[in-house]
């Protein structure tokens, strides 16, 4: 795809293949070479970098429209952020990453270990929580999510948290009663707040193929997903799938993990998103 | 599904009387879009339509009275034996102790697929030794230890301010003295891309001369499987995948992506989490999930 060529059914077929292997769904795909081709027949368009970019402008469009890029805080504190996902795409780690750079803009950050069901999760948060230097509302292994949700609400507004993150146990979207104990879980925060969670970040894992969508579908039904965090993008995968979540779903992605190091998170960037699709 | 999706296609073409290889072709399509939908990688995707394409063509199918059964059969056979024999068990040394290494990618389903195949070994008579070599992720040794307690399955850890290869071969030594004949390992997750990962894990294997070097793959894995199975196999010589996550909703193509282009077999699958969720791979099982 790199260097001038002419513009005929073999560009369009390897753009296609970039997507595809971008793990850009194959319908969104076709659906978005099919329109470059029409413009490009239309517009006389025959220089082939001036279609690659035109892809990328227009997909680059897919992900910004009315898309709420920035992560919400309440004007009454705290701010309470759930944080949702199937099995070890990176919610526990995400969450270590948000609160050290919330702590370093000056917020006092409280974190929930509402996994209370995998071997040594509550540790492994807590750990996050003594490097980070942060608080972090436990209860012992096996104790209800919900509850210890509801406690670290009581906490931050005693002490005065600015946010509360809460980390949940993976979960995968096709079993019903996990869904059912997520929906609890929302409804807690929402009858403690008088609102909605602030954010509800679906942690993705940029390695996930085509299953995002249903990911993605099951845990809007369960809890009101805000947006996106695509997690492990240091990798070769390319996340392309998220593309597909924001059209089809209207989630935007709001933050991406580039390590396994509590720095390694970025705010998303569409256009350096776009490039590195092609890349 | 496919079938309707093909029936659809043949419906159309039925007033033709015997179909041409464009006809084909137009149903081989409806395949390949199934087969990239299940996140089978492209380029194996091109392979294997390849393979499917000079048997459809031919004469059997151009006159069936039922080719979307005929499609159908042909695809999944192709896909049963591209995905393997079913009893590939794990190979056990003369000499005990046979040593398992699972490796990864992050968050794939290691650790705890190491406590389910020390559970495996110990119903079938062994006696396992965990292993605790991720010494960077905060508490996966204790997530080990925790896994092991329930289980009642032993775990050598040498706390996380320890080499990883140290561990190893210290860990030889434990299951001497403790008469443990398996020794799982499990270590941390990495990327293939991440040299330095790499080479710890080249460093332990040629420490510790493992029966079994294992790669856990989650099953929701798209494009990028290949990439990883690659690599993976050519920095170590895998001697096989566990497939991990399948009890969810994943069509797998990824499992058909890296045993496609290493050719090391799928010995497991990973169908849940708690311990006893570790089934032999099932191929066929596999074909008609991928084909949905
Ligand atoms: N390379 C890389 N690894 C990551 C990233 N985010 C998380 N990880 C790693 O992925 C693995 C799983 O991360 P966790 O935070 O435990 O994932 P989780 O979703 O909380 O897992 P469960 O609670 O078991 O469902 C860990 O080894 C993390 O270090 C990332 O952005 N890049
Ligand atoms: N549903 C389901 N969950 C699984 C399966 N295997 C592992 N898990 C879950 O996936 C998550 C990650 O598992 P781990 O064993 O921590 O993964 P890992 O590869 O050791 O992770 P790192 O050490 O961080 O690389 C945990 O929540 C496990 O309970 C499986 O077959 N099915
Ligand atoms: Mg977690
Ligand atoms: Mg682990």
């Amino acid at each position: 795809l790199t260097g001038r060529r002419p513009v005929d059914d073999e560009l369009f077929d390897d753009l296609e293949e970039a997507l595809i292997q971008a793990d850009v769904n194959i319908h969104t795909t076709m659906a978005v070479v099919n329109d470059l081709r029409d413009a490009s027949r239309k517009e006389r368009i025959n220089d082939s970098d001036a279609i690659k970019e035109r892809l990328k402008d227009d997909l680059v469009k897919v992900l910004t429209a009315n898309a709420d890029e920035h992560l919400r805080w309440s004007p009454s504190p705290p701010t309470v952020y759930l944080v949702v996902g199937v099995n070890g795409v990176g919610k526990t780690t995400s969450i270590a990453k948000m609160a050290a750079r919330f702590k370093s803009q000056g917020k006092k950050v409280m974190l929930a270990a509402a996994d209370t069901f995998r071997a040594a999760a509550i540790d492994q948060l807590e750990i996050w929580a003594n490097r980070t230097g942060v608080d972090i509302i436990k209860q012992r292994e096996g104790a209800d999510p919900a509850a210890v949700v509801y406690d670290a609400l009581q906490a931050a507004k005693s002490r005065g948290a600015d946010i509360v993150i809460c980390d949940t146990a993976g979960r995968l979207h096709t079993k019903k009663n996990l869904m059912e104990e997520l929906k609890k879980i929302g409804r807690v925060v929402e009858r403690e707040l008088g609102r909605e969670p602030d954010e509800v970040l679906l942690v993705l894992d940029a390695t996930c193929g085509q299953n995002a969508v249903s990911q993605a579908r099951e845990f809007k039904e369960a809890v009101p997903i805000t947006g996106i965090i695509l997690a492990k993008l240091d990798g070769t995968a390319k996340g392309g799938i998220v593309i597909t979540l924001k059209d089809e779903l209207g989630i935007p992605i709001k933050l991406v993990g580039t390590g396994e190091k509590c720095e390694d998170i970025d705010e998303f960037d569409s256009r350096d998103f776009v490039s590195a699709l092609f890349g | 599904s496919l079938s309707e999706k093909l029936q659809n296609v043949f419906n159309r073409l039925r007033g033709k009387g015997v179909l041409s290889e464009q006809d084909v072709n137009e149903a081989l399509r409806e395949v390949r879009l199934a087969l990239l939908e299940a996140d089978v990688n492209f380029r194996v995707v091109k392979d294997f339509m390849g393979k499917v394409k000079e048997r459809a063509v031919g004469q059997e199918i151009l006159q069936s009275l039922s080719p979307v059964q005929h499609v159908i059969k042909i695809v999944n056979e192709e896909l049963v034996a591209l995905l393997g024999g079913s009893d590939v068990g794990l190979t056990f040394a003369q000499k005990p102790p046979t040593v398992i290494m699972l490796v990864g990618l992050q968050g794939s389903g290691k650790t705890t697929t190491a406590a389910k195949l020390a559970n495996l070994m110990r119903k079938q008579g062994r006696k396992p030794l965990l292993v605790a070599a991720d010494v960077y992720r905060p508490a996966a040794i204790k997530q080990l230890q925790v896994l092991g307690e329930q289980l009642g399955i032993p775990v050598f850890a040498l706390g996380d301010k320890q080499d990883p290869v140290h561990i190893g071969k210290s860990a030889l030594g434990a299951a001497e003295v403790g008469g443990q004949d398996v020794i799982i390992l499990d270590t941390a997750g990495r990327l293939h891309i991440d040299e330095q990962m790499m080479d710890e894990l080249a460093r332990l294997k040629a420490t510790l001369s493992p029966q079994e070097v294992l790669l856990v793959v989650d099953a929701m894995t798209g494009q990028d499987a290949v990439n990883v199975a690659e690599q993976f196999n050519s920095a170590l010589g895998a001697d096989g995948f566990i497939v991990t996550k399948l009890d969810g909703d994943a069509r797998g193509g990824a499992a058909l992506s890296i045993k496609a282009v290493t050719g090391k077999p799928i010995k497991f699958a990973g169908v849940g989490e708690k311990m006893d969720a570790l089934e032999p791979f099932y191929p066929e099982r596999m074909a008609s999930r991928i084909l949905g």
